[in-house]
């Protein structure tokens, strides 16, 4: 993952992070 | 108005304000940003930034095409690679802690499976629907299953593979803000006119 833009890596946690949201709240 | 300091987080506000503002239904909104490739005097755009907000009715479309034995198969694959994603940014990240598989054991929607793979894709010099519209200028907007499945970008039949109904790319300074959905979304200036307004700037990603 360090080969991983920091770009992409931020979308991807924030992409992880709200989905945990969007499942919590359903 | 050029807004002349610009950073990861604001690019994200603007995703967010362009689609969570919007009428109409987007799915996602996508910012594809330029750089020129120095060996190859290549433009190449990559990813920015992407927002996320996901389709009103998930269960719309759901097995529409696929058996629902490839339904299970492919929810398993995209369940184990979201998993692993899960663990290296935990691992990357210091205090991720506590992580329960709730979220990753419900269902990963067509959409959130589009934006994802988006993530690894680029595209050079005018290819695909996000170089063409950096490459003439001009915004594309395809609406329509059969448009999107009869386009000669590989980007738009993949979108309408995984159940979307419009993609619109428009260029903006440093790059192509591009939007998806599953619902059936006609051209507007309007939307056009926020993109212009919010991604006139130039970028620093620090």
């Amino acid at each position: 993952l360090s080969a991983v833009p920091q770009a992409r890596k931020a979308s991807l946690a924030r992409f992880l992070e709200r989905r945990k949201e969007r499942v919590v709240s359903a | 108005e050029t807004m002349p300091f610009f950073n990861q987080e604001s690019l994200q506000q603007r995703l967010q304000a362009l689609i969570d503002g919007a009428r109409e239904s987007w799915a996602y909104a996508i910012f594809w940003q330029s750089s020129v490739v120095d060996f190859a005097s290549q433009t190449v755009l990559g990813w920015g930034d992407g927002y996320y907000k996901g389709e009103e009715d998930k269960n719309k479309r759901r097995g529409s095409s696929s058996s629902a034995a490839n339904f299970v198969a492919e929810q398993e694959h995209r369940k184990k690679v979201l998993r692993e994603l899960n663990s290296l940014i935990s691992g990357v990240q210091a205090s991720a802690g506590n992580g329960t598989d709730d979220a990753v054991d419900e269902e990963v929607t067509d959409t959130e499976w589009f934006f994802l793979i988006s993530m690894t894709q680029s595209f050079v010099n005018g290819n695909g629907l996000p170089g063409l519209a950096m490459y003439s200028s001009s915004p594309i907007w395809v609406t329509g299953t059969e448009k999107l499945a009869a386009s000669q970008c590989e980007r738009a039949r993949q979108a309408q593979g995984f159940g979307l109904q419009t993609i619109v790319c428009i260029p903006s300074a440093n790059g192509v803000v591009e939007l998806g959905s599953t619902e059936l979304i006609f051209q507007s200036s309007d939307l056009m006119n926020k993109v212009k307004y919010l991604f006139n700037f130039n970028i620093d990603m620090g």
